[in-house]
């Protein structure tokens, strides 16, 4: 065996203008999650138990799209979603439509654990979070004023979905009134790149 | 969308994947994070956590392919990684992060950046965006 070893990501499809400050804070963000997995892969813990402990951690930041910061559906509400796989057993735990539960990934890690089933959906997901006494927050804790400035510029700017947030004003190298015009001459799914920033 | 994937000192590899999805989705939406094989998979060769547009990564089967390329024809980690970003996802579309059982990082993207950091027992860390 190679030793023990993690990665993490926080979301792909970055703004090229992404202000230094914006980097600088996710960087930041990754780099402590890596530091709470490498601690806990020191201590000799698994890796499942590993890989839940540093998504929960991701989850909780805002700067990332999960758990808190989450992207709006069309409807601006949050719809969340996690998976995790242990290797061992090829164990799986999925979870789809969650609204309420703080931490998905724990969610989904209790579907593998606790329940006879893979992947729960929706009312289903959300009774069995109750069920198993997991921390559940009102809807509005996940939405952030970013994630509502950036559906609202997602509304204006085209109709089809978005696959990363648009950046807000003087934060990402657009603006809201200006969001098609800032065209570096780069497209992604048809539409100036200018106006993508991070997942 | 946020992601892990770990292989401990034992051998045992894992991943896990969670997301809100796309900003401004239908209600209802079902993306690549919480499909096992497609946005996420671990095995006893390696562990697999995907980001990016969700309906590319499901058409890819991104993770799974990783997998199956090391399993079935024997290539290492980031041979793998390479060939999946490569041959089998759509220009632009995402990126994925991986470990093998064997302690090696691995991972790859063809956005335009990624936010992603690594670790390994012999000292290596790494944290970064861009190409």
């Amino acid at each position: 065996m190679g030793g023990w070893a993690i990665t993490i990501h926080g979301g792909a499809g970055v703004d090229p203008n992404l202000p230094m400050e914006r980097q600088e804070q996710a960087k930041a963000v990754l780099g402590r999650c890596l530091e709470i997995g490498i601690a806990a892969l020191r201590s000799g813990a698994a890796a499942v138990d590993v890989a839940e402990l540093v998504v929960r951690e991701l989850e909780t930041d805002p700067v990332f799209n999960s758990g808190r910061g989450s992207a709006l559906t069309a409807l601006g509400t949050v719809e969340m979603e996690a998976s995790i796989m242990d290797g061992r057993h090829r164990r799986i735990g999925a979870v789809s439509g969650l609204s309420t539960v703080k931490n998905p990934v724990s969610l989904a890690r209790l579907v593998m654990d606790k329940s006879p089933h893979s992947y729960l959906a929706f009312s289903g997901a959300e009774d069995f979070a109750r069920a198993q006494g997991v921390e559940t927050v009102d809807n509005s804790y996940f939405i952030t004023e970013e994630n509502v400035g950036m559906l609202k510029l997602a509304k204006e700017a085209n109709s089809i979905l978005f696959d990363y947030r648009v950046p807000l004003e003087n934060t990402c190298g657009t603006s809201a009134g200006s969001v098609v015009t800032m065209d570096s001459g780069m497209q992604m799914n048809g539409l100036p790149i200018s106006i993508y920033a991070p997942e | 969308t946020v992601g892990c994937a770990v292989v401990d000192s034992q051998g045992w590899c894992a991943a896990a994947t969670s997301t809100g999805g796309l900003m401004n989705k239908m209600t209802g939406r079902i993306g690549d994070s919480p499909l096992i094989g497609a946005g996420t998979y671990a095995c006893n060769l390696c562990a697999v956590s995907c980001t990016g547009e969700g309906e590319a990564i499901i058409r890819g089967t991104l993770a799974r392919d990783v997998a199956a390329l090391m399993e079935y024809k024997g290539l290492g980690l980031q041979e793998a990684v390479d060939y999946v970003i490569n041959e089998r996802l759509d220009e632009g579309k995402a990126g994925l992060i991986a470990v093998s059982n064997r302690g090696e990082v691995a991972y790859g993207f063809n956005t335009i950046g990624m936010f992603r950091g690594s670790a390994t027992e012999n000292g290596f860390m790494e944290v970064g965006i861009w190409e």
